[in-house]
C-alpha cells in the first residue's frame, strides 16, 4: 500500500 | 562521525513542570520516519531542562526505540513516559540529523 500521509500530524505534550 | 553513525545525545528531562511542553511531527510511513521536535513551549519541563532543541529527532524514549512506530504510537509512548510516576524524568536519545536509522 502507498505511504500514508501523516506529514501534517503534530502532537503537543 | 560517518553518515551511518550520526551523533546522538542522551538528554534527561526532569519533570519540572505540569507539562512536557514539546510538539512532535512525523513517524513511520511518513517523510519524517522518526519523530522530530517542532515546538518547545516556554515554561514546560523540556524548556526548563534547556537541552532540547527544535529540529532534533527523537530516537528513543526511556530506552524504547521509536523506529518503525507510527505517529500515534510514538506520541503515546512519550505521553506515557511523562505520565508515569515510576520516574521523575524522561530520557530522550536525540540526534541532530534528519535520518531514519
Amino acid at each position: 500500500s502507498p505511504p500514508k500521509e501523516y506529514e501534517d500530524e503534530v502532537t503537543f505534550f | 562521525p560517518g553518515l551511518l553513525e550520526p551523533t546522538s545525545t542522551l538528554v534527561r528531562v526532569p519533570k519540572s513542570a505540569s507539562t512536557l511542553g514539546i510538539a512532535i511531527e512525523g513517524g513511520a510511513n511518513t517523510r519524517q520516519p522518526l519523530p522530530r521536535i517542532v515546538t518547545i513551549q516556554r515554561g514546560g519541563s523540556a524548556h526548563n531542562c534547556g537541552q532540547l532543541k527544535v529540529g532534533q529527532v527523537i530516537l528513543e524514549v526511556n530506552g524504547i526505540s521509536l523506529r518503525a512506530r507510527e505517529h500515534q504510537e510514538a506520541a503515546r509512548l512519550i505521553a506515557e513516559a511523562f505520565k508515569t510516576k515510576e520516574k521523575d524524568y524522561i530520557d530522550f536519545l536525540l540526534t541532530e540529523f534528519n535520518v531514519a536509522l
